[in-house]
């Protein structure tokens, strides 16, 4: 048998020169070493179900990415988080989106297909399934950093300039 | 947007994808990253794929799915020319994973499907890119956008983190 994992990251930056080697050294950190968890799992003779969910719960902690703590923030000023997993074998999958106090977006979506006859769970009944499913509980501001602050800021000061907010966001990956 | 895909020794696929969305987001808007087929999707008949970008548009081709079922196909007819059938293991489940490349389904095929989905999506103006993981082993990414992150490891290659 053999085993792979593949892992994608969006740091937020759109080309590799407007990157600060500390930057770039910091993600490539993180991406390694949620390359290595993963592939513990699976080296260990885990599963990919397991592999995969343990490689992007390291991501959603990790404030360089825009998932789980460092996910952008929405017009208001909150955040609100989506995720889904599947699995091949058996083409079970789990959703959800607009979450707001899960810390691991990714294990809520495992817990809605593997704990609920459901694929998709949205907003306050999503983070309710969280709340009854035991999974840890966060204030919203703890996912919050000051670069995604800025980032708002910057666009809502572009959009009454008359860009659209889709047209500046594509440049945080 | 941060995802995974993975297969494990046993050729079983998996996917994952999570995100934060677009910055300034409103009306509830929702891209593919949650969305099964779009941002996510996997199929040991075919592969997994986790998706990131500009999610309107990859809801729009379905991309993960897509990338999925042309795999699929591919393998399919590959077989049908052989003329030849998947084993079946112990159980009675087609074993894909360790007969696809016997027929022919190498990587290079996947790459070429993947960038062919990719390019279809840039077609009608969105940008991004996925990564795949298939039942037998093939690991490859496709992006049409700078600045995304991405990292392989295999049991038969190491590991590796590159910036596209």
């Amino acid at each position: 048998g053999r085993w792979t994992l593949v892992i994608h990251g969006g740091a937020g930056v759109i080309e590799r020169d407007r990157l600060t080697a500390q930057q770039d050294a910091d993600i490539r950190a993180a991406l390694s070493h949620a390359l290595e968890t993963g592939s513990a799992v699976l080296r260990d003779g885990g599963s990919s179900l397991d592999a995969v969910e343990a490689a992007i719960r390291e991501l959603e902690d990790d404030p360089h990415f825009n998932a789980g703590r460092g996910a952008v923030f929405t017009y208001d000023g909150a955040i609100e988080h989506d995720a889904s997993i599947m699995d091949g074998s058996t083409r079970a999958a789990g959703a959800i989106t607009g979450t707001s106090h899960t810390r691991h977006p990714v294990t809520l979506a495992r817990r809605v297909m593997e704990n609920s006859p459901h694929v998709f769970l949205r907003g306050l009944g999503a983070d309710q399934f969280s709340v009854e499913q035991g999974l840890e509980q966060v204030e919203n501001s703890w996912f919050e950093t000051e670069e995604r602050r800025r980032q708002l800021d910057e666009m809502l000061a572009r959009e009454a300039e008359g860009l659209s907010a889709y047209d500046v966001d594509l440049k945080y990956g | 947007t941060v995802g995974a895909v993975a297969v494990d020794l046993e050729g079983n696929v998996a996917a994952a994808t999570s995100t934060g969305g677009l910055t300034g987001k409103r009306w509830g808007r929702i891209g593919d990253s949650p969305v099964i087929g779009a941002g996510t999707y996997a199929d040991n008949r075919g592969c997994a794929v986790s998706a990131t970008g500009a999610g309107e548009y990859f809801i729009r081709v379905g991309v993960a799915h897509e990338i999925c079922a042309q795999i699929r196909f591919r393998f399919q007819q590959r077989l049908e020319e052989a003329q030849a059938s998947v084993p079946l293991d112990s159980e009675g489940i087609p074993e894909y994973y360790v007969h696809a490349s016997e027929f022919g389904l190498e990587a290079s095929d996947i790459q070429e499907i993947a960038d062919g989905v990719i390019g279809e999506m840039e077609s009608l103006g969105g940008s991004g890119g996925v990564i795949v993981a298939t039942p037998w082993g093939t690991g490859t990414y496709s992006f049409n956008t700078p600045g995304m992150y991405r990292g392989m490891a295999s049991s038969e290659a190491g590991a590796n983190v590159a910036i596209y």
